[in-house]
């Protein structure tokens, strides 16, 4: 799954999601990438999110809304999305998650939840500090 | 510190993160370049978890989910279980800007979509046969069934419901590899 946020140069937000999903699932099972607040939102007075992970948990609780609305109230990303994966770590202590966050000014962040086999999350940036995309990675 | 332009997104898809940043680049909009981000992994079949030829369903059928959003505007545009279209974010934005809906969804979708003139083909490769296949021969484990018989954790389908409802710890099957 690819979740991606784009800001441009006036701080305009737009989000999106692509995936096919899990594998071996039932048939017309829909995770939470189509969902939107769930797998990604964009609001252009606050800010975007998207994530990834295990969909049929994550989009009950709605992550990239909550990162988005607390970004609204001042959070900065790392905050908002380490918010965003503590509200569904506290029902599912082992879920396999990650969120990107961005403001409208250009800040970013991003969080995960350690799972096993999952303790490093990576995500690209592309902005005028790099001509080439950068690797960033999380501690989840 | 913090500049703009900016382009952010899950996972190492570098290819994707860089189709984006040209769009803006060139003075493309933030949509057009979220929507190219997306498209280039749906056409690299980024880590077989975007686009066509990956994680088939029980029927080993490849179905997509996509999604847009305008910060601007809010507008949404969104397909899910779509079926023999490998476009999906472009589906989803026909969805946003060719009908007042959010969200079109299964084998309507795709009719939607071949309305609107995208390309129907088949979204299974060798890649997603083999991965269906040698699910089949493991006793379609792991699977997302519970409260069925023949016991999920042992056979394949086809299941009918158990009488009695039994809590069970949820299994645990996300990963790197299967994920939304």
């Amino acid at each position: 799954t690819i979740g991606m946020i784009a800001v441009d140069q006036d701080g305009h937000v737009a989000a999106g999601t692509s995936t096919n999903g899990m594998s071996h699932k039932v048939p017309g099972r829909v995770g939470d990438s189509p969902i939107v607040g769930a797998g990604a939102y964009a609001d252009s007075s606050a800010g975007g999110a998207a994530a990834t992970g295990d969909g049929d948990i994550m989009m009950r609780f709605l992550p990239s809304y909550l990162a988005v609305e607390l970004m609204r109230t001042g959070a900065d990303p790392s905050a908002a999305c380490k918010m965003a994966i503590s509200r569904i770590k506290r029902h599912y202590s082992e879920f396999f998650g990650a969120i990107i966050c961005a403001n409208t000014t250009g800040h970013y962040g991003a969080a995960c939840n350690k799972s096993p086999g999952f303790s490093q999350f990576h995500f690209m940036v592309s902005n005028s500090e790099s001509d080439a995309p950068l690797l960033k990675s999380v501690d989840c | 510190h913090a500049s703009l332009p900016l382009v952010i997104n899950t996972w190492p898809f570098k290819n994707a993160t860089a189709a984006a940043w040209s769009v803006l680049q060139s003075g493309g909009s933030m949509l057009d370049a979220v929507q190219e981000g997306c498209a280039r992994c749906e056409v690299e079949q980024c880590d077989g978890t975007v686009g066509y030829g990956g994680s088939p369903d029980e029927s080993g059928e490849t179905t997509l989910d996509a999604l847009i959003m305008n910060g601007d505007t809010m507008e949404v545009g969104a397909v899910a279980d779509l079926r023999r279209i490998k476009n999906a974010i472009g589906v989803a934005r026909a969805v946003m800007e060719r009908t007042d809906h959010t969200l079109l969804v299964g084998e309507s979708a795709s009719v939607f979509a071949e309305n609107m003139g995208f390309l129907a083909e088949d979204l299974t490769t060798n890649k997603s046969v083999n991965i269906f296949s040698q699910w089949l021969g493991s006793n379609c484990q792991p699977n997302y069934r519970k409260n069925v018989f023949p016991d999920p954790s042992q056979s394949c389908g086809p299941y009918k419901p158990r009488a009695m409802l039994k809590e069970t710890e949820r299994a645990q099957h996300a990963n790197a590899h299967s994920h939304d």
